[in-house]
């Protein structure tokens, strides 16, 4: 499973923040499941990566991060 | 390219906007030019028309806003969100805001984010686009600095906006107010809302430059290149690409390839072992890989050894087999060791001395399956530079299956 790092550090939280505002990521705050809440992650970082091109992994690498943090149009990426 | 869910448009091809305040960071007549070369961007490629109102409520509210102002997205400050805009619709539908806390700029600079480029990007949201995943397309959300002098848009931009409006009208009547300076208008020409003591209206024409007919005889080009096996003809903005796995001639843009590179080459070449192909144009050249723009250019073309007399370059072809670039200039040419990236001693020498059969000036040049192929003006030189022989003159086009 590609997973995230157990700590949530600065980068993750940035992450995480992207991915609501352009990836309609909704976080389950009150899951019992850590994994489940990750591996939702996980999916939307996979579907970043695909959309920009990048090698999809799930995982919060540097170009990944690199990415997020390029100035950009406010309106998001994918809508449901 | 996509779209809004349930692509909204506007229903109509008069399509208003007011600009509602303006950025400390620029003049406000330049805000004003940069909003209006947006929106003609669009109205050049759609029977849209754009109308700038001074009151009242526009179809295209514009603004400049920080933080928190008053919808869903708030803004970031510097970075990260630069601008947003909404899908066609009544009340907050197709107003555009941007963040104050950015420097907005007239011209593309490093420092900060110009205004042309992002008004562009998100007045394709104010007509109904969503975000494109292609790479260099002006809906690709990520902010990139390019060259807007003669800006077109990406064709997967047009494929996007024409499937939602539909192509340019062949006699799109402009109103009677070219883009000139706003003259007085006479009431009874006057948009019935607008009350005459308000300022003239101003419309966007619509005229894109349209690319030469494949097969047109008099077609010329001002720089032709092999890059990855593909051969790339140049005009203008324009680039044919004739693949040799597809029979077809794929028709671009350059800025679709690089979107911050000036159009009008006046030569191009590739060096194959390294990946790299080179740009010429007035006395400067880039160096791209694929898509990559190395960085440090522009260069001076001086760097190349060349004297100062020398403003600019005709054409440039390298030689797969001897390592070294011919440049043409005028009725001379200079030849280049790229394995030394120096400029041989002894040059320039006259072309007509040493190209068989080529005794004018060259406009464009390349090398395949060891021919040389010399362009000037509609016909091309096949010469066999190893046996120092002109083998046939062709239609500068014969490569188009005409």
């Amino acid at each position: 499973f590609p997973v995230l790092p157990e700590n949530e550090n600065e980068d993750t939280q940035f992450a995480k923040k992207y991915l609501e505002n352009f990836y309609d990521f909704k976080e389950e705050k009150n899951s019992l499941f850590k994994s489940k809440n990750l591996n939702h992650m996980a999916d939307k970082i996979r579907e970043m990566q695909s959309f920009f091109g990048l090698e999809v992994t799930g995982e919060l690498n540097h170009k990944t991060l690199d990415m997020m943090k390029q100035a950009r149009c406010g309106i998001p990426d994918i809508r449901s | 390219y996509s779209t809004f869910p349930r692509s909204p448009t506007w229903k109509k091809e008069d399509v208003t906007y007011r600009i509602l305040n303006y950025t400390p960071d620029m003049l406000q007549a330049d805000v004003e030019e940069a909003i209006a070369k947006a929106f003609q961007l669009w109205s050049s490629v759609t029977p849209l028309r754009f109308t700038r109102v001074y009151s009242g409520q526009a179809d295209i509210m514009i603004s400049f806003a920080s933080g928190f102002h008053g919808d869903f997205y708030s803004f970031d400050g510097p970075g990260g969100t630069l601008a947003h805009a909404y899908p066609p619709g009544s009340g907050i539908g197709g107003d555009a805001h941007f963040d104050e806390d950015e420097n907005w700029t007239k011209f593309p600079t490093y420092s900060g984010y110009n205004l042309f480029l992002v008004a562009a990007h998100e007045l394709g949201h104010s007509l109904g686009l969503g975000h494109s995943n292609v790479f260099g397309a002006l809906m690709y959300p990520i902010y990139m600095a390019r060259d807007i002098r003669d800006y077109q848009l990406h064709q997967d931009d047009i494929n996007g906006i024409q499937a939602l409006y539909g192509s340019p009208r062949e006699s799109s009547p402009t109103k009677a107010f070219p883009p000139q300076e706003p003259t007085e208008m006479t009431p009874a020409e006057a948009p019935t809302e607008m009350s005459p003591q308000e300022k003239p209206t101003r419309t966007t024409p619509s005229k894109p430059p349209s690319r030469p007919e494949d097969c047109d005889p008099r077609l010329t080009f001002d720089a032709i290149t092999t890059l990855r096996g593909e051969i790339l003809f140049f005009k203008g903005s324009y680039v044919w690409r004739k693949s040799p796995y597809f029979s077809e001639i794929e028709h671009d843009t350059i800025s679709s390839f690089w979107p911050s590179l000036i159009a009008g080459f006046d030569a191009a070449y590739e060096v194959d072992k390294k990946d790299r192909v080179l740009f010429f144009k007035d006395d400067q050249y880039w160096a791209v890989s694929g898509y990559t723009i190395d960085t440090g250019f522009p260069k001076p073309i001086q760097n190349l050894g060349f004297p100062t007399s020398v403003r600019k370059i005709d054409a440039a072809v390298h030689d797969q087999n001897t390592k070294k670039t011919y440049f043409f200039v005028g009725n001379k040419y200079w030849s280049f060791n790229e394995n030394t990236q120096s400029m041989e001693r002894g040059y320039p020498r006259k072309i007509s001395a040493d190209f068989q059969g080529i005794g004018h000036k060259v406009d464009a040049a390349f090398q395949k399956n060891g021919y040389f192929y010399f362009f000037h003006g509609s016909n091309q030189y096949e010469v066999d530079m190893k046996k120092q022989k002109l083998i046939r003159i062709m239609k500068a086009n014969s490569w188009f299956n005409c």
